[in-house]
């Protein structure tokens, strides 16, 4: 059979083989714009893959977007996979996509918790951690967006290792974390920093463990609502935009907090739709939508990063 | 495979600083098997919580004793996952 990205049908919930298979089509599809980076193993020894988008030059500066990081939410892995889809079959087509990858690279991570993924789909559909075993206790998995070295262990984060919200022994402890930690670290030359979640609509920049305002909060709030003016401009999905603290809650261990204090100056978490009354279980017909306007909004914050070096 | 046969969501609508407190309280007793989707509360955001069927009545009581709104977001979370998963056999095919 040959594979095509066209025939895959981007309206629909997949397992993690389909979308494993899916990202080797993608690749083989175009081999001199993607490449598949292996970041390391999760807890449970299954792969963990982002897309690189690279038209070539040695480390040059960077984006990095996630989905998947809670499991359950899956709307957030089918958007990714259309924005991967997307970003390729754009090169070359839109000007915006294509002076981006000219001059920057982008990392798409499609599933960031493989484990918790793979998870709800054969055991618990309403699962959103990892899946680790914790000492003394029969409960399983931390919240692996508590888990990052940035007020880890402080307000909005349980301590229980039978909370959702468990933020795990130690910071990074979760190899999934870890993996990313090391992989953006190593790099050295990430600009922004974008993690997809769902549901709620919101676009947030830091802090979550803090309520104190971030140096950049004016040019972030800026940045924000004029990605969500594109993004809303499709179907008028209405969106909030302000700090993860102010806009919705007190979280310690949040990625994007780690990411902002190590310098990552556009660091953004979205929080995608749910029509209001399906929460993590939004209607495949929604994909689709879902996943269009999220990349007017993501195309937006790219191109800022682009034009404002720093 | 777990199932979710009866479990509601029920959108939760604080007023106050006491039905924020109440709600705290009940997300951090684990053994309440309440499942919070959002996690952190205000007066400005509804909270959406999954609730077990067995505990339904006993939660509704409490969020009416306690004067705190809410309404049924999801009426039955299996059905829901049941048509999920019947469209993604479908798409298989």
């Amino acid at each position: 059979l040959e594979r095509k990205t066209k025939s895959f049908n981007f309206a629909a919930y997949h397992n993690l083989e389909t979308i494993y298979a899916f990202m080797d089509t993608l690749v083989a599809s175009h081999p001199s714009l993607i490449s598949k980076v292996n970041i390391g193993s999760s807890y449970e020894n299954r792969p963990m893959y982002a897309l690189k988008f690279s038209t070539g030059g040695v480390s040059r500066p960077a984006i990095w977007v996630d989905a998947g990081i809670h499991a359950r939410e899956w709307v957030t892995q089918a958007s990714a996979v259309w924005i991967a889809n997307k970003i390729a079959s754009d090169y070359g087509v839109d000007p915006s996509v294509t002076s981006l990858l000219g001059q920057m690279d982008i990392y798409l991570m499609i599933v960031t918790n493989p484990d918790g993924y793979a998870f709800t789909h054969t055991s618990n559909r309403m699962w959103r951690k990892t899946r680790s075993v914790n000492a003394g206790s029969s409960c399983r998995g931390a919240d692996p967006n508590r888990n990052w070295d940035a007020g880890f262990g402080g307000p909005g984060a349980s301590k229980d290792p039978c909370s959702d919200s468990y933020h795990g022994p130690y910071a990074n402890s979760e190899v999934e974390v870890k993996n990313v930690v090391d992989l953006i670290k190593g790099h050295g030359n990430f600009k922004s920093f974008i993690s997809i979640h769902s549901y709620s609509q919101l676009l947030m920049y830091p802090y979550g463990y803090t309520c104190t305002d971030v140096p950049d909060k004016s040019e972030l709030h800026a940045v924000g609502t004029a990605a969500i003016k594109e993004l809303t401009s499709l179907y008028n999905t209405r969106y909030q935009v302000g700090s993860i603290c102010k806009i919705i809650y007190q979280a310690s261990g949040g990625s994007i907090d780690w990411t902002y204090n190590i310098g990552i100056k556009y660091s953004f978490a979205f929080e995608l739709r749910d029509t209001g009354f399906y929460g993590f279980l939004l209607p495949a017909n929604q994909i689709l939508p879902t996943a269009e306007e999220t990349w007017l909004g993501l195309k937006y914050i790219m191109g800022y990063v682009r034009d404002h070096p720093y | 495979e777990e199932l979710f046969n009866g479990d509601q969501v029920l959108r939760v609508l604080p007023e106050s600083e006491d039905h924020i407190q109440a709600l705290k309280e009940l997300e951090e007793d684990v053994d309440s098997e309440l499942d919070f989707w959002n996690h952190g509360f205000s007066t400005e955001r509804p909270v959406d919580i999954r609730v077990p069927h067995d505990s339904l009545y006993a939660f509704k009581d409490f969020l009416m004793e306690n004067n705190i709104p809410f309404t049924v977001m999801i009426n039955n979370v299996q059905e829901l996952l049941d048509e999920e998963r019947a469209e993604m056999v479908n798409n298989e095919g």
